[in-house]
């Protein structure tokens, strides 16, 4: 049930977009943040054979079974979370970088990491003013249940606020903010830490930077059809 | 032979300020290659991943700017000019391909933008430092010997100045590229001399055949209150190769239990 292969032929010089047959899974084991249960994992290897060729490349990942979901409350005007259909309690620490000359080596992110889980935080948060983090820091949130909060690089005491005031259209060049996103996106997407995209700290991106970013983030249709829980 | 799979280009990496290099890509490249040796020779050992003053700090040109007020006596990028942070970085790797083989040369981030040579062939990085670069160098490279990388790295557009009263972000200007905004200094940490200047992610070299997976996506869906779930998985597949290819695209899901034990 948990393999598939198929076979496909492709033209020469040309990329093409394959999606395989859903997967099923009967009553896999749950990825949940720390503290709420264990942090499950299924390694996820993809392989391409070339024939007359053999092996062409080769591709894995940690994969976690989570649904996250998070609506703002009207009474609170607070965030509230759900994962796997349980409300969480989040305990949130702030993080905008391992270290300022960008010292960020594996094992310096693994301390730091599970040092937030052994103080029982459950999210972490990255300052839109900082970096998006690394896959690195996303494989040890993996692995330590640290749900992450994961913002955009747009501040307002930069883009809009200060004495002068600064420019509240965002960084000059708004294609190239988009080009670096959604690389960003598609660098972090399959990490099951990943809980929540952000536009920017205490701001909301220019308006066509912040449309766009809603629409590539925003369900495919194809899964809104897919019914639920 | 090489396998295919990624290679870190992480060691053997040495640096030298833009301006005290009066040679130009191409020639270190090809026929006048850095050397450390020479006593005069402006080349340092470099941090790669890293950033230009993570490279100075190794080698004891700046003091270490997070020990007391260390950081005020390192100049200031809006007061040494773009140029002074402005680096070469060079290395060296092998990679002897077989037939049909490709090989790309991956930057996962640098800062801000850079002109990249191999061998004498220039590649340009546009802008951006969240951003993945992925050059096809397979043509470029030897076949049997070493292949010269020479990286020029421009720190970013708007580096801006801090005003003497610091304050969030400086004087704002950083605000214009797409960039991390902290370094101008924050309410938490002092401004970053170099504005984090240089390739501050990883970089590899990755070996594959005529066909290469490109950016899975995989997405989870459930029912049944969670007792049944599916995986499901896209990816682009890109042929390489002049000629239509037929392969066998195979995908396994397994479980690592307790004690080295995997479920298949």
């Amino acid at each position: 049930e948990h393999l598939h292969t198929q076979e496909l032929s492709i033209p020469p010089g040309s990329c093409i977009q394959y999606t395989f047959p859903p997967l099923f899974f009967y009553r896999p084991n749950l990825w949940w943040p720390n503290g709420m249960g264990k942090q499950s994992l299924y390694t996820v290897v993809i392989t391409v054979d070339v024939k007359d060729y053999g092996e062409s490349d080769s591709w894995s990942h940690l994969f976690g079974f989570r649904k996250i979901e998070s609506t703002i409350d009207e009474a609170t005007g607070g965030r509230l979370f759900k994962v796997n259909g349980e409300p969480i309690f989040v305990r949130g620490g702030n993080w905008i970088l391992s270290d300022g000359l960008l010292r960020l080596s594996d094992k310096r992110y693994s301390t730091d990491i599970k040092f937030h889980a052994d103080m029982n935080l459950n999210m972490i948060r990255c300052w839109g003013g900082g970096l998006a983090e690394r896959p690195e820091f996303y494989h040890y949130c993996d692995i330590y249940g640290l749900l992450v909060w994961q913002e955009f690089w747009i501040t307002g005491d930069v883009d809009g606020r200060g004495d002068p005031i600064s420019n509240p259209n965002g960084p000059l060049d708004h294609d190239l903010f988009l080009v670096c996103a959604m690389d960003t996106i598609k660098l972090l997407r399959n990490h099951p830490s990943l809980a929540l995209w952000v536009g920017g700290n205490e701001q909301i991106p220019p308006d066509d930077i912040n449309i766009a970013l809603k629409n590539n983030l925003k369900l495919h249709p194809y899964f809104e059809s897919m019914g639920g829980v | 032979m090489v396998e295919i799979g990624k290679k870190k280009l992480d060691s053997g990496w040495i640096a030298a300020r833009s301006t005290e290099v009066d040679l130009n890509g191409v020639q270190l490249t090809t026929t006048h290659p850095p050397s450390t040796t020479d006593l005069s020779s402006p080349w340092i050992e470099a941090v790669v991943p890293g950033t230009v003053l993570g490279t100075l700090l190794k080698n004891k040109l700046v003091p270490d700017p997070f020990y007391g007020l260390n950081n005020e006596t390192i100049i200031d990028i809006a007061d040494s000019g773009r140029e002074y942070y402005t680096f070469w970085f060079f290395t060296t790797f092998q990679c002897a391909l077989l037939e049909h083989q490709h090989v790309d040369l991956n930057f996962r981030a640098l800062n801000y933008s850079a002109e990249v040579y191999v061998n004498g062939h220039i590649r340009i990085l546009p802008k951006g430092m969240f951003r993945r670069h992925s050059l096809d160098v397979t043509d470029i490279l030897h076949p049997d010997g070493q292949n010269l990388l020479a990286v020029l790295v421009n720190p970013p557009d708007h580096p801006g100045k801090i005003p003497p009263q610091g304050g969030q972000g400086g004087d704002h200007e950083i605000g214009k590229d797409v960039a991390a905004q902290y370094v101008e200094g924050w309410d938490w940490m002092t401004p970053i001399r170099d504005r984090n200047t240089g390739i501050w992610d990883e970089v590899t070299i990755f070996v594959t055949g005529p066909v290469k997976i490109v950016e899975p996506h995989l997405v989870s869906t459930f029912y049944d209150n969670y007792e049944r779930a599916y995986l499901h998985c896209t990816t682009e597949l890109e042929n390489r190769s002049a000629w239509a290819v037929d392969c066998s695209l195979n995908i396994q899901v397994t479980a690592d239990l307790e004690g080295n034990f995997c479920l298949v």
